[in-house]
Parts: C-alpha cells; structure tokens; sequence
C-alpha cells in the first residue's frame, strides 16, 4: 500500500488546486524552497487529511486557521480541502477498494467533512480505516518541524504514546 | 496486551540499538521501561556517542540529539513498518558528515517505504530520485513549479 | 518605573520594525503591550511578511520565525546596547538568501558590539573576520585547532 | 568595554584548559566544528561565568555536570572553571580596575565559588558588576541553539523579562 496523490486546495498558503503525484517505493523524494514558500503547509495537509484533532499540530489556533486567508493580491476563500489516494492493491487498508481516496474539507465555520472514495463518512471511519497501519495520526510516520528532538526532551510517560502506536 | 507492548519495546531496542550504532559509527543506546506496570510506566532513553560516556540527553549536542531521535523515528519504522515517512527539515542540525550518513539511512529505508523529506541542504536533495519545488512567485499564494525526476548515480 | 518601561518598549517597538522591515525586504511588524497594568501586563508581538497578510505567528515558517525572533534581539541590542552578542546557530532555519540578509545585519552591528555565531553555514562563516575552530581529536575531549584571522573583502 | 579573553578548564568536554582571544569591536566571530565538538559548551561556559544560576539553560540537571566527566581516554576531573577577562577603560563596568577578569569554579558538590580580579567574592557581586551593562543573564545578548524562537512561542507575560532587562 503506498500514497498516490495528494491534493490541496484553499489549505494555507495553497489557494489554487495543486496536486503531488508520489512514485511507489522504493521513493526518496524532496520537498525544497525559500522560506515562507508553503512547505511545511504541505505536511500540515498531510495531518489534516488523515484526521489530526489538534489544532496546535497544524500550528494554529483554531481550525479555520488552515483556510487560505488571502493575500495582498488575493481574497479569502471559505473553505480548505485536502485529498488524498492510495494504492490499496495488496489490501493493506482494511476495504476492498484497490484505490482509496480520504478527503477532508473545513469551513469558517470550523466544521470538518470528511470522504472516504466520494461517500460522505465520519472521522472516526476515517480513523478506523487507518488502524494498525502505521498511518493513525501519523505518530511516527510524520515529522513536523522542529519537533525531531521532541521525543527526547518530553518526560518518560509522555513519551508513551509514540511507542504504543508502535506495538 | 501487556505482553505485547514488552515485546514491542523489546523489538524497538534491539532495532535502536543497531541503527544508532551505524549512524553513530559507534556508540551505543538503549531504550527500557521504567519501573512500574508495564502499561503505565515512562520509557526511559540512554545514549553513549562512540568515545563519549554516558551522560545525560540533555547534554546531548543539537547534532546529536537529532541523529538519536532520528534513530528512535526509524528503530519504531523497522519494528511496525508505515507506508511512508515525512521528515520536515529533520537534517538542521546536521553538518555535513551527519547528513551524508543520513541520506544512506533514508535510502535504506526507502525500499519499502515511500521517503518524502522537506530540506533546504544540497546533500539530502542529492539523495532524492524526486524533487517538489515550491515557490510564491504571486505574494502569499504558493505554487508547485517543478516535479522532477532523477535519477541518482550512487 | 512605569514610565521607564513604556518608554524602552516603544524604542524597542520603534526598532523592531525598522529592523524586520530591513530583514525581509518589505513588511511590517510591532510589538504592543497589552491590557493591564503596564509593569505587569503581556506584551504581544505581530508580523506580517510582504504580500501576506496579519497572521498568527505560529502559522509563520520556520524561517520566517527566526527572523522575526532576530528581530527582536536586534532590537533589543539597539534599544540597549550590550558589549556582546553569541548567537548559537540562530540561522539554522535559514534559506540561502535570509542568511545572507542576516550576515548584512550582524555587520552593521559588529560595529559596536562583539558578534560571535556558532554556525555550519559557509555563508555565515564568510561574513566573520575571525574563525574559532573546534574538534574533538581525542574522544571526548575539545581542542580549539584554529584561531583565523580573515580579512574579508565586502 | 569589550570581552577580550574567554577561558575554560574542565568544563563539559574542555577537559583542557582552553582560552580564545576576542577582538575588540568592530568584530564578527565564527565558531565552527563537527556535531558534538564543543561548539555550545562554549557558550555555556559564558553564561556558566557570567552567574546563569539555572541549570536547565545549561543543559544539565545539576550544577556538577558542568564537570567535565571523563572520556574512553580520560578520567574524570574534580572542578570545572570559566574565567573571562574585559578591557574596562571606558569605566562601563561599575569598577576602578581597566581590566576586569571574572572567575567561576564549580566543584562535585555543587559549590560554586566566584573571583573578580582572583578576589573570592559572592554571585551577588557579580551580579552588581554586570547591572545595567547588558550582560546581566545573557537575557538577549547570548542566545543558545533551538532557543531563537522561544520568545515568539512564549506567552505574553512571559516575555517581559526580556524587555524589562532592556528597561
Ligand atoms: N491560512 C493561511 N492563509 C494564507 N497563508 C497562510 C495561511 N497559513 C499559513 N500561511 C502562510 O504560509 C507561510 C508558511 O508556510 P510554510 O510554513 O509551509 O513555509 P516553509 O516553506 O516550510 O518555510 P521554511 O523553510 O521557512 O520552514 C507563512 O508565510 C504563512 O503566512
Ligand atoms: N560534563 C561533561 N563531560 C564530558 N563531556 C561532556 C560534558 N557535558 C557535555 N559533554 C559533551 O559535550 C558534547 C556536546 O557538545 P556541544 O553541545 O558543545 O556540541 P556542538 O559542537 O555544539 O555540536 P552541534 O553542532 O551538534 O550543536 C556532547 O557530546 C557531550 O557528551
Ligand atoms: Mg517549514
Ligand atoms: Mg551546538
């Protein structure tokens, strides 16, 4: 099971659609460019989409936040939304599908909608879809800036949910 | 449960163990439960760079921190394997030798799953077989303008 | 007292702003006390890069935050000068051009304050006039190898 | 008033006595090495000599870890010591002396004794010689690495001490 594709619209900095194709492994890809650019918002997305409950984990403080808020050259659009496609072929995901497709969309309201291959569903199929594959928020899948060294300042007890993920 | 979570622990040790080794070009580390229930107690990380003794973490160099805690990310990705693995600017603290070392351990790691690294260093692009470009050419509103596909000599 | 503060806080403002629209080429930031008691209140700190628009400051970059934080210290240095500044990697975030924005500026402080970085940046280490080396031959065990002076044509 | 040598000997991986010669203003330094050759502990042996009475600012969890304490080749040593020396002929320094050396020896009980001009003297004194110079606690003339950030993520009460040490 690998990642397809991931979509971003109207989540951050990404106002207009922008798609990243990903090759099946074995894959090193890097992500690059100056500061400010947009890249972190990519890995953002990336939380969002898989369900992340924490605002501070996409370093805002309330969920609208991720909702393109304009520019000097642009207006503010009222909704974000990530996508995201996976080859299910060998069944890794637990549904019969070969493709799955997640989105999630957010309002100014602070609402979330999320997909599950265009069906509306609920956070916690998305939740479940994810299950002891190694994606459930992302605890050891995803790295956000600045936090690598997390795992060794935080106390012993805080430390165990990462590894329990694990197990 | 119990039981499962001790071997767990026990898996990411013996995988901790070897890939800070080899990151470290010697050396040695652990990870261990504390005291307590099994279930409940904290985890407890030592680490003893090659020359060095064991000391505290928080003594640790910014360089060495990072190689450590970049050890634990892949000693828990060897013991439950995840599709892919997205590392925001993880290299900052590394010089060159450390980052060398870092792009062999990504490209290990990459035969089965997908590595997808945010960096501004030369060395860990040149590990890449695939480059995302971002830009804001229009202020505030970001682009992707290249996709490109490399293939790397090693 | 009173007074004292509300005064030091609006140069630091006065500054600030000069120094973070100088840094990233356009924008505007301030910092503002908050309500209360001003020997007791917050003080809050806003930025805005050029092109983007007033956002909290935990959705800047990473880049963009340490610039910001520059900023301020530099701020701070010029409100209140002190005979020394050691910064230890603070442009580890940085992109090739920040850092070079950020080298200009420590050259213009260098002028009355002693600047020392820590730094694995070549761009950085090319605006120093004296180099400290450090190593480690014997494990364990620091040894400064070089003390270089440069004369460095700007 | 400028720094014009910084000395260290036992401290942390100084296992040696070490000394760098600064230059005096206009002057940019550049200290450079491979990870975990000592680059930090340098500027911990500053805020070490300068007074830092917080052990967490220099990474430990106790004052005697500032020791130096051993490698595979060397024993452990008993004390750890820090001196700077400033060229005070501008007066800056509340004292007579034009050259002023500050001294601070640490030992394995976690005792720390403080010289001025190799007179023992208390860490009240040193604070009053550093008052009003900017040096006071380092607050924003020494900032350590991950540190650049931190008052931007602080709270806003939190951040005053900075600029009440500015005031
Ligand atoms: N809701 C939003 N609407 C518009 N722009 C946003 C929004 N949220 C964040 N941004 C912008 O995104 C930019 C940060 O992007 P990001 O953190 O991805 O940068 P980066 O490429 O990772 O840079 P660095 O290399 O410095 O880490 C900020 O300038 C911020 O203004
Ligand atoms: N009391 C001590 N005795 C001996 N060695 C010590 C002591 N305290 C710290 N060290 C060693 O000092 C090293 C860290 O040095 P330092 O933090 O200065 O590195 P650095 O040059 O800043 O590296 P980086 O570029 O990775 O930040 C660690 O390897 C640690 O083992
Ligand atoms: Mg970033
Ligand atoms: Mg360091």
């Amino acid at each position: 099971m690998h990642l397809k594709e991931l979509t971003l619209k109207g989540f951050k900095s990404f106002a207009d659609k922008t798609s990243f194709m990903f090759d099946a492994p074995p894959s090193v890809s890097a992500v690059v460019g100056p500061n400010g650019c947009g890249k972190s918002n990519i890995i953002d997305a990336l939380r969002f989409v898989i369900g992340e409950q924490s605002v501070k984990d996409l370093r805002g403080s309330s969920l609208d936040e991720v909702i393109f808020a304009g520019s000097s050259t642009r207006k503010p659009v009222s909704l974000a939304e990530v996508s995201i496609v996976f080859d299910n072929s060998d069944g890794h995901l637990k549904t019969d599908y070969s493709e799955v497709a997640v989105k999630r969309r957010v309002f100014r309201s602070g609402e979330s909608e999320f997909y599950i291959n265009k069906n509306l569903c609920r956070l916690k199929d998305i939740k479940d879809l994810f299950l002891d594959t190694g994606i459930g928020n992302g605890a050891y899948s995803i790295i956000n800036q600045g936090q690598v060294d997390q795992i060794l300042s935080s106390k012993p007890e805080e430390r165990r949910a990462i590894f329990e993920e694990a197990a | 449960a119990k039981y499962k979570f001790l071997r767990t622990i026990e898996e990411v040790n013996k995988n901790f163990s070897e890939v800070f080794s080899s990151l470290f070009e010697g050396g040695e580390a652990r990870i261990s439960l504390l005291e307590g229930d099994p279930l409940e107690c904290g985890i407890e990380i030592v680490a003893r760079p090659s020359g060095k003794k064991w000391l505290s973490l928080s003594l640790m160099s910014g360089g060495e921190k990072s190689l450590t805690a970049i050890s634990i990310m892949f000693s828990l990705i060897r013991t439950r394997p995840s599709p892919f693995c997205f590392m925001d600017e993880v290299d900052a603290a590394l010089d060159e030798i450390n980052t060398i070392r870092f792009t062999k351990l990504i490209k290990e790691f990459s035969q089965n799953s997908q590595i997808v690294v945010v960096t501004h260093s030369k060395r860990t692009m040149s590990a890449a077989s695939a480059m995302y470009g971002v830009t804001m050419e229009e202020p505030g509103v970001s682009k992707l303008v290249s996709m490109k596909l490399v293939k790397v000599a090693d």
